[in-house]
């Protein structure tokens, strides 16, 4: 090879190399994607190609924890009035953000992108769906939506498989972790909000690792530990957050939370390509798990993180830090409400049965970095 | 980032939702 190299013919050329194999596979790409196209367009449905195991433990062996990180850093170093507007503008106009509704309009007045990202809305702009107001007293209000955003899947859970998107689905008990009794509710009537005051609530921290994974009987059981009973079942919805999008969630239901579970994981990208290509995507990023009860039983709320959006904010946790350096993947921080009364600022009552929640109240928000 | 919502519900919750729709913060996902 020395000799050959020597003579010019067939010289080791690292950039030639990358062009070369880099090319060919966006050709490849370009050219599946121009085939499914047409099967699409002749009404065929397409199997979503699925990364291999390979794929997914190259993508997680990349430190997106620490260029998530670094990104947060640098998103909120202060920047100087004359440049906010056009820096900030770029990113408004590349993702589509409405300035109209934002709380403050003026972007001279966010003094960096990661206070832009965390802007808030007008007081009105997000009017809460009612039941027709003749309806109202026979019918329940309706379950609104968290946050903004696309919903990427929504349905019944099967099998305690549950759908990321149309035909990739992730473990029920992966995606929750194991959900001692004591969490799980027991049927409990609609939450009340008037609490009393007294002292804070306590917490319960314990860690865990994953343990083995679960036989197809443990997994059903699992799913049948959620369900109260007859005539009930298991819902799901995905809602993808894109990043223009208001990044603060709020409570869809009265309920009252009464466990905060927070896995450390990878940042990966949650975007729906990514989501349509990583089967288990929710069950490897860090997310923060919210579980207690509503009026018809089980209720969970999940902030998943993603790559440049790994801090999650839960405002009556003050306690909770996500993307931290030193936390492990494939471990879980618990921490339980609701053992003593209390009050918590801001109108968010504490008490035996958790922390209880109102419909529409804000809840918490996502971060950069 | 992405919010994932499980909960239990009666077996006729029904979800006025399409695949791939935008939605805002407090818009009805179902009843």
């Amino acid at each position: 090879a020395h000799s050959v190299a020597s003579r010019g013919v067939l010289r080791w050329r690292p950039l030639h190399f990358l062009l070369a194999t880099g090319g060919g596979y966006a050709t490849y790409r370009g050219y599946r994607s121009h085939k499914e196209k047409q099967l699409e367009e002749q009404g065929i449905e397409v199997p979503p190609r699925i990364a291999h195991p390979w794929e997914v433990w190259l993508y997680r062996s990349l430190p997106t924890r620490l260029v998530s990180r670094a990104w947060g850093r640098l998103s909120r170093v202060e920047l100087p009035v004359w440049l906010r507007g056009p820096v900030l503008g770029l990113y408004a106009w590349a993702f589509g953000v409405d300035l109209r509704e934002a709380a403050e309009e003026d972007l001279r007045h966010y003094a960096s992108l990661s206070h832009f990202f965390a802007r808030r809305l007008k007081p009105h702009a997000r009017p809460l769906h009612a039941a027709h107001p003749r309806l109202r007293l026979r019918l329940r209000l309706p379950l609104v939506s968290p946050s903004d955003g696309r919903i990427l899947s929504f349905g019944r859970v099967r099998n305690c498989e549950v759908e990321q998107v149309k035909g990739v689905t992730y473990s029920l008990e992966d995606f929750l972790g194991p959900l001692p009794h004591t969490h799980l509710p027991p049927r409990a009537p609609p939450p009340h909000h008037h609490t009393p005051s007294g002292p804070a609530s306590s917490s319960c921290s314990s860690s865990s690792s994953s343990g083995p994974a679960p036989s197809a009987s443990d997994s059903a059981s699992f799913q049948q530990r959620l369900v109260s009973g007859e005539g009930r079942d298991l819902f799901h919805c995905v809602i993808y957050l894109a990043p223009g999008d208001y990044h603060g969630f709020h409570s869809p239901t009265d309920w009252r939370v009464a466990l905060r579970r927070h896995f450390p994981g990878s940042l990966m990208s949650v975007s729906p390509g990514v989501v349509r290509w990583v089967r288990s995507l929710f069950c490897h990023n860090e997310r923060v798990l919210l579980c207690g009860c509503w009026e018809h039983g089980f209720f969970s709320l999940t902030a998943v993180g993603a790559q440049n959006v790994g801090s999650i904010r839960i405002y009556f946790d003050q306690e909770l830090q996500t993307n931290r350096p030193g936390d492990r993947a494939g471990s879980f921080r618990d921490v339980c409400f609701g053992s003593e009364g209390g009050e918590v600022p801001g109108g968010v009552g504490r008490g035996p049965g958790g922390v209880a929640l109102r419909r529409g109240e804000p809840l918490g928000e996502f971060n950069l970095g | 980032s992405t919010i994932v919502l499980l909960f239990e519900a009666p077996a006729h919750f029904a979800f006025r939702l399409r695949p791939g729709q935008k939605i805002r913060f407090g818009e009805a996902l179902g009843d």
